[in-house]
Order: structure tokens, then sequence, then C-alpha cells
């Protein structure tokens, strides 16, 4: 199943978390 | 239409915003965004523990709709 937008949403997400 | 960068991150604001005072709230999101970006749970499994997460918050149910692939959304109880 393609989320492109879900998995965008999961990136922004956890790229927040990294910094 | 394609959401952006942008949109993700004013949606994660608000949810910060809205949950202010109970931060485990948001890292319990950000543990769902962890299991289903190591495919740990799909997107089915993201959207009954999202409408857990965010019940009596219609607001951001419908904000994270907004994500959902066509055909897939969080029943917002009215």
């Amino acid at each position: 199943l393609a989320a492109p937008q879900l998995i965008m949403l999961a990136n922004v997400a956890l790229t927040g978390e990294v910094n | 239409q394609r959401l952006k960068v942008e949109d993700a991150l004013s949606y994660l604001d608000q949810v910060k915003l809205q949950f202010g005072n109970q931060p485990q709230v948001y890292n319990d999101f950000l543990d769902i965004m962890k299991e289903f970006k190591s495919q740990s749970i799909d997107t089915p499994g993201v959207i009954s523990r999202v409408s857990q997460l965010f019940k009596g918050h219609p607001d951001l149910i419908m904000g994270f709709n907004t994500f959902l692939p066509p055909g897939y959304k969080i029943e917002v109880q009215t």
C-alpha cells in the first residue's frame, strides 16, 4: 500500500527527533 | 493535493501545542511513526493507534486524515 504522504509525515516527525 | 514538508511541520506543531502539558502523548505519536517507518505496523495499524491516541481531538484527527492515502481515514466521533 503506497502511503507516500504518511511516510513523508513520519520522516519529518522523526527528523525533528534526531536534531 | 500533495502535502509538503511545511504542512507536516505545521501539523506536528499543532499536535505538540495541543498536548503541551502531556508530552508523553507526543512521544507516543513519534513511537507510532517509528514503527510505521520500520514497517512493524502498516497504514491500518497506524490509523487504529492514532485514532486511540487522538480520541476526543477531532481537529487533530482531521489533520491526520489529510496525510492518509485515498480511501483511508479515521472516523471523527461527533
